[in-house]
């Protein structure tokens, strides 16, 4: 029975699939270049002997981002979205098939946009922004729907900070403003600083989840 | 009679309109942050004792980069997309009204994103990308479609260079590779380096368009 399914539901369906494997699943969203696949790179280094972890990419064509988190033995589950500038609950449930064991943590970095993927549930517990400092404090307040949403808000690329205009404390308030229960970190996904708080906060997560 | 006119029919018409003014229309679209309104600041702090400018800026809320193009003293529009991710024609032309002279030069920032701007028309004569050296020199390869179909490609935040992982050459290899007629400039909005340069190019489309 062909019946039209909305977003919602069919990314309920996803949950129900994840949490079968009692997995926690992260969507993370940012600008193009903002650091998404360096930042899973870094978490992978940090988890992958104690956790079992998946990571679904998803990118408009190409496996550019794949290819490099497969060099780190992680696994991963290619998706293009060929023309979408986001990944809706129905393409990531073509990633679904072929998980093949149970998964402690599940990454899923979607495509590079700060609009449009905030918008779409895929079955994720939480969504995770990254805003990079290059990009400048006021993105909190141009581009509003993701950091109202986003339960963990990562900024990255902090060893520029002597040579851009990002003023941390002031993008704190902005995203606090925003959405007063964030979780902020600010990180290096580069040096790796900052990335020992964030994992562990995420085992901690992990843990609760059992 | 409320004819469904499609996207394309309406840029017609609004490239009729920028035509009666026998403007030079151009539609600048980049990442969040990239630096479209820096940019615009410094080639109007350039063009404009010469040349009659209208900016036209569209974002998602709010008139923050407006009321930064306001302080040099330039005419400028505001149009709030809301939950549009992108400026389209419709959304162009409810800027037309409020134009009350003739411009030499009209730049449209559109809404921060490298994905479905480019795939509207919105009656311009070309649209200029903008590629800033934090976002990474893969770019070209993972969002295509804006690069191929840009007449012009300015790569900022040349200032960064010693500092992130962009690698000038191959960005422009990339660029190139899909999109063979593409004119590119390596600028800093921040330094000012390349504007004379850029601004040279410009002048010269401003003459020939009269
Ligand atoms: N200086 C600095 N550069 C960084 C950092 N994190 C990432 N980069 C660089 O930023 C560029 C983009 O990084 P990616 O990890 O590919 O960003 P992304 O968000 O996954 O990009 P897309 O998937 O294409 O949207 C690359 O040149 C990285 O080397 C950081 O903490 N500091
Ligand atoms: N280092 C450096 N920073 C720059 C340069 N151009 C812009 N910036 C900074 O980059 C950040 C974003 O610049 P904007 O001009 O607001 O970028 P935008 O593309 O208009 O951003 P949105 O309209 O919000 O998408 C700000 O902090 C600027 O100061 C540059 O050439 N070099
Ligand atoms: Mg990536
Ligand atoms: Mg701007
Ligand atoms: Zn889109
Ligand atoms: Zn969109």
């Amino acid at each position: 029975k062909p019946v039209l399914v909305s977003n919602k539901e069919r990314a309920r369906e996803n949950r129900k699939i994840f949490d079968k494997m009692n997995s926690l699943v992260i969507n993370i969203i940012s600008s193009p270049g903002a650091g998404k696949t360096s930042f899973i790179q870094k978490v992978v280094e940090h988890l992958k002997e104690k956790y079992r972890i998946l990571v679904i990419e998803g990118d408009i064509q190409g496996q550019i981002d794949s290819s490099r988190l497969m060099k780190l033995g992680v696994d991963v589950i290619q998706i293009n979205t060929v023309t979408e500038c986001h990944l809706d609950a129905f393409m990531t449930a073509q990633a679904l098939p072929s998980i093949k064991k149970n998964y402690d943590l599940v990454l899923i970095e979607n495509v590079g946009n700060l609009v449009c993927p905030a918008e779409f549930e895929i079955g994720e517990d939480y969504k995770l922004a990254i805003l990079s400092t290059p990009e400048g404090d006021d993105k909190p307040l141009k581009y509003p729907l993701l950091f109202h949403l986003a339960k963990v808000v990562v900024i990255n690329k902090c060893d520029l900070l002597p040579y851009v205009d990002f003023k941390l404390q002031k993008a704190k308030d902005r995203i606090k403003n925003k959405n007063p229960r964030a979780i902020i970190f600010d990180v290096s996904a580069k040096t790796g600083k900052g990335l020992v708080r964030f994992c562990t906060f995420l085992e901690k997560e992990l843990n609760d989840k059992k």
